[in-house]
């Protein structure tokens, strides 16, 4: 089963 | 003082529906080069990133950067009000509380002028790094679209694989499974740039949603690279782009 990650764990926060 | 027209209001509706079914509300950051906007779906799956360069602008005003805060129905509501062939102008004054969008008839016998309130929206801004993708692949928008539609009817979980041989789209469920396999055309229709082959799983549903974006662009631009977010860019015009990011599915 293919778990969705988070698009914010890619991008850090400014 | 912020100040914008555009002569027609068509491209603006297209933008907005574009972004609505991502986002409820979203802020514009208006600057003298142009207007950006960035924010994340309810979910945080996925990232959507607006940018309109004031070349793209019949008209374009900003001395000091302002936040508009938009609620998007309540734009689309506005939007509905006009002709697609009216000019627009969207006018805020430094730290208003509303914004102005005046439509003007393109015989200009009539204006029509609609106050918006401003929201005041507490958003988190992403760093998008300049991603080299392994595979770079540009395609008629409305192929995407209907590729997306058809993969939808299968499973809700699409993989995309792309290598020199093309790019596959697969997806298999109860009813049973599907692949579309794209190959490079010599007409130049669809490009494939491949430095190494790569296969992610995404969720079909986001994809269905970016394609709100095919009547802004000719071509889609989609860019892979192990691990990280998908990129599905529709460029507007020659002054700016949508860029949608979306996070892949991984392996439990």
């Amino acid at each position: 089963q293919a778990k969705q990650t988070s698009i914010a764990s890619f991008f850090t926060k400014v | 003082m912020f100040e914008a027209r555009l002569a027609s209001t068509l491209t603006l509706k297209r933008i907005v529906d574009a972004l609505r079914e991502i986002l409820n509300q979203s802020t514009l950051d208006c600057s003298d080069t142009g207007i950006q906007m960035q924010a994340m779906d309810n979910s945080h799956v996925s990232l959507v990133s607006l940018c309109l360069r004031k070349e793209y602008f019949e008209k374009y005003k900003c001395n000091r950067n302002i936040s508009l805060g938009l609620d998007l129905k309540s734009l689309t509501k506005v939007l509905k009000c006009a002709n697609g062939d009216d000019a627009v102008t969207i006018k805020a004054a430094d730290k208003a509380d509303k914004v102005e969008l005046s439509f003007e008839s393109a015989g200009k016998e009539r204006t029509a002028d609609y106050e918006l309130r401003l929201l005041n929206l507490d958003q988190e801004h992403l760093a998008i790094p300049e991603t080299e993708y392994n595979c770079v692949v540009h395609m008629p928008a409305t192929e995407f679209a209907r590729i997306c539609r058809d993969m939808a009817t299968f499973s809700e979980s699409v993989v995309i694989a792309c290598s020199k041989e093309g790019i596959k789209f697969s997806a298999s469920g109860e009813m049973g499974a599907a692949n579309i396999k794209l190959s490079e055309t010599t007409k130049g229709e669809v490009s494939i740039q491949v430095d190494e082959p790569v296969a992610l799983s995404f969720a079909g549903r986001y994809l269905s949603t970016f394609t709100r974006a095919t009547p802004l662009a000719e071509k889609v631009k989609i860019g892979l690279a192990p691990d990280v977010p998908l990129l599905v860019e529709y460029p507007i015009e020659d002054y700016g782009y949508i860029r949608y990011y979306l996070a892949p599915k991984v392996d439990d």
